[in-house]
């Protein structure tokens, strides 16, 4: 709690949640895996 | 005007003299008459040993407690601090009888270097923070802007 | 009262009293001791006189008498030399300053004001030690963004991955592609339809 009352305490408390971001990117990928899934099972149908 | 070691010898020399002077032939004759009247030529031989040996003694023990306690040293540097203080009209400062308030005085140097010193360390943090606090920033601004270029990849393959 | 002339004390080491009190001393003793001299030599000189009638006992009273007289004037001349000492020779005047205490004219700080600058100088140290936590955390940032960035950059390098493989098997645009396959597959669709009304 120090730090927060420094010169920089602005940019320390607005520190955004890298844990968040990374898991968010997971989310994307579960989602391009059911798009390349879909992509693939539309294509053999149509082939 | 005579130094202060100067002061100290003719002051003690004067009494000195006028002790020996005090001590005249006539008194110490007088104080001892049966002698004298026995033996005058002796009694007179006897007050010249006591004055020389009274003198002798005296100077040689004034001259031991000079070199004892360094007077003469002390004496001249007196007269130097004396000597350069004369255009100092007010009253210097003195010992306030309490030690612990003296000693702050003493502490004060120390203090504001050392105020000094964290000024400038202060200074530096602040300066070196700001360039780091722009580096984490940037850091920021350049992942959102992955994070908006996944987005759009994404965007495009839904 | 006496006047302790502490600060000179501080100067000489000693107190002027002290001083004074020794060359009293040194007059003093040396004239007793030197009396009793004296005494002993005129004893002695007696003895060798034949038929003396002088007691030693009287040569006593002599002596006493002559060093009774001898300390008075002593006394007397003394306190003249007492006060040439103590106010002339070994007093510090009131406008001097010991080099010692050139401190305390440089830096005239009361308790007051002492306490500010203590004051003053413990927050800078508490200002110091924040700064420097804060420059933890921001240097902990910056690694942290080093490896959510790695991570960011990988998944942009996948979809470009996979973007560059679509192209190597001739497909630019995979949506186009697909509503060009689509469509063909419609196409087809249509023709064999034709093709089964055609052979009923």
């Amino acid at each position: 709690q120090e730090h927060l009352q420094t010169s920089q305490a602005e940019v320390l408390s607005s520190k955004p949640n890298y844990q968040q971001i990374l898991d968010e990117q997971g989310e994307v990928l579960s989602f391009m895996q059911l798009v390349l899934e879909e992509l693939q099972q539309a294509v053999k149908l149509l082939q | 005007p005579p130094t202060r070691a100067q002061l100290f010898d003719t002051v003690v020399d004067t009494v000195l003299e006028k002790l020996v002077a005090a001590g005249s032939y006539e008194r110490f004759a007088s104080c001892y008459r049966c002698f004298y009247k026995l033996q005058p030529e002796v009694t007179k031989s006897i007050h010249e040993q006591f004055i020389f040996q009274l003198q002798a003694s005296i100077k040689e023990e004034i001259q031991e407690v000079k070199e004892e306690g360094k007077l003469e040293m002390l004496f001249d540097a007196l007269d130097r601090l004396v000597e350069e203080a004369k255009d100092q009209q007010e009253p210097a400062w003195r010992p306030s009888g309490t030690p612990e308030e003296d000693a702050l005085s003493a502490m004060v140097p120390y203090l504001l270097k050392h105020h000094s010193y964290l000024q400038r360390v202060l200074k530096e943090k602040v300066e070196d923070n700001k360039q780091l606090a722009e580096a984490v920033l940037a850091g920021r601004g350049r992942i959102k802007e992955l994070q908006q270029l996944i987005q759009a990849r994404r965007e495009a393959w839904q | 009262s006496v006047s302790p002339m502490a600060y000179e004390a501080q100067f000489f080491g000693f107190t002027p009293q002290t001083c004074v009190l020794r060359v009293y001393i040194a007059f003093q003793d040396y004239l007793f001791e030197i009396m009793q001299v004296v005494e002993n030599v005129i004893l002695k000189k007696l003895e060798a006189v034949p038929g003396c009638k002088v007691s030693p006992l009287r040569i006593r009273k002599c002596t006493e008498k002559f060093f009774v007289f001898m300390k008075e004037q002593f006394n007397k001349l003394f306190s003249n030399l007492e006060t040439v000492l103590l106010q002339l020779v070994l007093s510090i005047p009131p406008n001097v300053l010991l080099p010692e205490d050139k401190v305390h004219e440089q830096y005239p700080y009361s308790k007051e004001q002492f306490q500010v600058l203590q004051g003053e100088v413990q927050e800078l140290q508490r200002q110091c030690r924040a700064e420097a936590a804060a420059g933890q955390a921001l240097r902990a940032e910056l690694e942290e963004q080093k490896v959510v960035q790695a991570e960011l950059e990988k998944i942009l390098q996948w979809f470009a991955g996979l973007e560059s493989i679509c192209r190597e098997h001739g497909t630019s645009s995979v949506k186009e592609s697909f509503t060009f396959l689509t469509q063909n597959s419609k196409k087809l669709q249509d023709v064999l339809k034709d093709v089964e009304k055609k052979s009923r």
